[in-house]
């Protein structure tokens, strides 16, 4: 979302707004191998004859991690610092000396984040805004899906956004569209895909921006998405560059694993009135979609926790009419005895297999709805963490979707992550149940269970999971790694997993010198992409582990993630960019974090000042030699 | 490449980086006492990362001489040359040499390291850093560690030699600096007050992939203020 603000009136001419002029405004989006490098410039000048602010304000998505900021006035460049969090926000703070001030990037929405930035600027001045950040696109549905909210709030002279991708397995199919995009926008929109090339642009021209003939206002506000897939010719693809690798495996033509499924719902006096109603709603659509081979049953908590049926039931016609009259008569009481019914649920699933009432060659979840924290039973966080992972053991993945915003989201994450699962923010709006149903979705269609990827050992260091409970149909597995076999010609990855018959076993293949030789050739799109693909990844990881760690575990997460943060320059939960401004017209620095998902709120976030330690072990070499080398 | 300067009466280290453009042949120890002299020439990238904007460098090729044994050694990270007098013996680095002579002691450990002893003197460890083959900006290159040092003249120079015989440093004001695991200080050192950052470099001898850290003070720009005159003093025409 590119948006830019201007207050007080309209000038007569309609590209200028309060004497300010957006020239140029290019969205620039290099994907290689799902891997997307982002850039925003956007110019401004200064009509005026006094000094003026300029705002550039930018919705990214929250997957997405800063890696850049620089603004430019009148050919001097302010570059943005990052830095470690710490240390960023002591700089600041000396820089401005006014106290907490609320930082430059909010979370704004359930999918993005709003970077912000204003600075005054003189008479006839010019200012560039340039913002980097960069996503691995994950598959859902099929598809790899990138959204770029466009929303600029006056005529931009020159407004384009090109997408060039580059897939080496060759690209399927590439669609591209704009919720803002009207009759005569749609020829705008150039589309073209051959081989392994894709590429996508948007460059109206100032009238095709009006809202009409004679207006000066922009009808260019919404969401532009780009959803693309590759040929799927082989279930993996083994990439190897610059002494990195990346393997995405996503096999087609696999059976669907029957699956076991136990919704455990909070039905306590908070979800009242349209959480309930919408919990209702979105049950009765996953009902539908729910396959015959499957079990499921309804796990109910308040102060009591009820059960639909004693066990698991096969999602037979007859069952599915009942469950959904038992659904509809669903109606909330008492407070929340979240641990009663988790564990309820653990049970049934263990005596279904106990007693083979559910297929041996079967896959379990365990899908948790709840709009509250604990008050009943037991209702210690960690008393629950540690009870309900002791009772799991792994078996079943656990997801945790928490309704609305009063939510202790922390705790669901981590109970969610320590037990192979994860966590959603459920959005208490008109659409929550589809939300709801969405998530099902996601989830309802295991392929392959105990999915392992493994690579020789001598080959490769710094390996990404490469361990998952499930992979579902529509979506990738994704391992990164680095290369340590200085010889190494090809890479050999064997896959192994439980398959809806029998076991299975792929193996993938990469040769180095071809695919080295392949990409090189393609580097003006994106040449060390394996690495930052490899760094992103990890990163992401050691941070979702670290949610769920505690003491010297965590400690030693938070230093590599942070390390690995810090040497690639993204902007995470654990770095922050400062963007220095120049000292005139009271312009002050400011500061760009990584808003994390327990804090998700649509009020700012604001900062807290904490100090430096001053303490350093100065420990002393171990030996004695004097010498020159290099790292 | 990074230099490693240890300091065994403080029972730490000093350390900083040299940056120079590849092929530039440096001055590492020249001692007119035992004839020997150490120089080694820089290597950079393949070719330029387009991102990166400064090049590191690196050690490519290491003459080791003693002029008054008529010796030379020259080390690339493809092969290594002996020439003794008039006889000269070629080895590569997949060979594993214990080659003793007069004077002169060459160990080669396969792919991994050779030791050079020189008479009752000092003694070299040259180390070979292999990076993948088919990277495309990054090549193998050598790095240098002086044992013995002690065993050189007093008249011992050049960017390591200077620094064979006891240096005297203080610290002081250990501050916060901007990374939170590195503090600032002042060392006060040859009359300077030189603003330091504690770090760490690596010590590639026994682990040649991950190294092992040792703590130091970094001393920023080019040693400036620790080596005597500025870096751009040392560098000479050939590597012998």
């Amino acid at each position: 979302l590119v948006q830019f603000r201007n207050i007080k009136k309209r000038n007569a001419d309609d590209v200028i707004i309060n004497g300010i002029e957006f020239y140029s405004i290019k969205i620039d989006c290099r994907v290689t191998s799902r891997f997307a490098h982002n850039v925003i410039t956007s110019r401004a000048v200064n009509r005026a004859n006094i000094s003026k602010e300029v705002i550039f304000d930018v919705d990214l998505p929250k997957t997405a991690f800063i890696t850049n900021f620089t603004m430019t006035i009148d050919g001097v460049t302010y570059p943005g610092n990052i830095k470690e969090k710490e240390v960023a926000k002591k700089q600041y703070e000396k820089a401005v000396s006014k106290g907490q001030t609320a930082g430059l990037v909010k979370a704004s929405g359930r999918k993005t984040e709003k970077f912000t930035v204003s600075v005054n600027i003189a008479a006839a001045s010019k200012v560039t805004f340039e913002l980097t950040y960069e996503e691995l696109l994950k598959r859902q549905f099929g598809k790899y899906e990138m959204f770029i909210k466009v929303k600029p709030k006056q005529l931009v002279k020159n407004f384009e956004v090109q997408v060039n991708i580059f897939e080496p397995q060759g690209i399927r199919e590439l669609e591209a569209e704009g919720t803002f995009i009207t009759n005569e926008l749609s020829d705008v929109i150039k589309k073209s895909f051959s081989g392994k090339k894709g590429h996508v642009s948007f460059k109206p021209t100032l009238n095709q921006q009006r809202t009409c003939a004679n207006c000066s206002t922009t009808l260019l506000d919404g969401d532009f998405t780009i959803k693309y897939d590759v040929e799927r010719g082989k279930p993996n693809d083994l990439q190897i560059v610059n002494g990195y690798f990346v393997h995405f495996f996503a096999p087609t033509d696999l059976q669907n694993l029957p699956k076991n499924v136990v919704f455990v719902i909070d039905i306590s006096g908070s979800m009242s009135g349209r959480e309930i109603e919408q919990t209702r709603e979105a049950l009765l659509k996953i009902l539908d979609d729910i396959k015959g081979d499957d079990y499921f049953n309804f796990i109910l908590f308040g102060s009591v926790v009820y059960t639909w049926k004693d066990t698991l039931v096969k999602a037979t016609a007859e069952n599915l009419e009942e469950a959904r009259k038992f659904v509809r008569a669903i109606h909330t009481e008492g407070a929340t005895n979240l641990h009663g019914g988790l564990m309820r649920g653990i049970e049934m699933l263990n005596t279904a297999y106990e007693k083979n009432i559910v297929p041996q060659r079967s896959t379990s979840i365990i899908i948790m709805l709840t709009d509250g924290q604990p008050n009943v039973g037991l209702s210690d966080p960690q008393q629950i963490q540690e009870s309900v992972k002791k009772a799991i053991q792994e078996k079943y993945p656990l997801y945790n979707l928490g309704f609305g915003y009063g939510v202790d989201y922390n705790f669901l994450e981590k109970l969610a992550l320590e037990n192979k699962g994860l966590a959603r923010r459920i959005y208490p709006d008109s659409d929550s149940a589809i939300q709801l149903q969405g998530f099902y979705d996601e989830v309802s269609n295991p392929m392959l269970s105990d999915v392992e990827l493994n690579y020789p050992e001598n080959s490769v260091s710094d390996l990404t999971n490469n361990n998952f409970k499930h992979f579902y149909d529509g979506s990738e597995i994704v391992v990164a790694g680095r290369i340590v076999d200085n010889d190494l010609n090809s890479l050999t990855a064997d896959v192994k997993a439980q398959g809806a018959d029998n076991d299975v076993t792929f193996i993938a293949q990469g040769d180095v010198k071809e695919i080295t030789e392949a990409l090189q050739e393609q580097e003006y799109i994106f040449g060390d992409y394996t690495e930052r693909l490899w760094a992103y990844l990890t990163i992401q990881q050691l941070l979702e582990k670290r949610i769920a760690a505690t003491g010297d575990e965590k400690e030693n997460l938070t230093a590599k993630a942070l390390e690995l943060s810090l040497k690639y320059k993204f902007v995470t939960p654990l770095t922050s960019m400062i963007v220095t401004k120049p000292e005139d017209y009271d312009n002050q620095a400011g500061l760009a974090d990584k808003p994390i998902e327990a804090e998700a709120r649509s009020a700012p976030v604001t900062h807290q000042v904490s100090s430096v330690s001053s303490s350093y072990r100065l420990s002393a070499p171990p030996t004695w030699y004097t010498s020159v080398d290099g790292d | 490449p990074h230099f490693i300067i240890s300091v065994p009466q403080k029972e730490d280290a000093l350390c900083f980086n040299i940056n120079e453009n590849p092929g530039a042949v440096l001055n590492l120890i020249k001692d007119p006492v035992t004839g020997i002299t150490v120089n080694g020439q820089l290597i950079g990238a393949r070719r330029t990362s387009n991102e990166a904007k400064i090049q590191n460098t690196y050690f490519g090729k290491l003459g080791i001489a003693n002029k008054h044994l008529d010796l030379k050694l020259t080390v690339t990270p493809e092969k290594i040359t002996l020439q003794n007098g008039n006889e000269k013996s070629v080895f590569n680095w997949l060979d594993s040499i214990n080659l003793q002579q007069e004077g002169l002691t060459l160990i080669i450990n396969k792919e991994k390291n050779l030791v050079l002893s020189l008479g009752g003197g000092a003694s070299f460890v040259v180390v070979l850093h292999q990076v993948w083959k088919k990277h495309p900006l990054h090549q193998d290159f050598l790095g240098l560690y002086v044992m013995d040092s002690h065993k050189l003249s007093e008249q011992t120079h050049g960017l390591l030699g200077q620094f064979f015989h006891p240096i005297d440093f203080n610290i002081v004001e250990i501050h916060p600096g901007s990374d939170p695991k590195k503090p600032d200080a002042t060392m006060i050192v040859k009359n300077n007050e030189l603003t330091v950052t504690r770090g760490w470099q690596k010590d590639y001898r026994k682990d040649t992939k991950h190294g092992l850290d040792i703590p130091c003070w970094f001393v920023h720009n080019s040693g400036a203020g620790l080596i005597d005159g500025v870096h751009t003093d040392y560098i000479v025409s050939s590597i012998f």
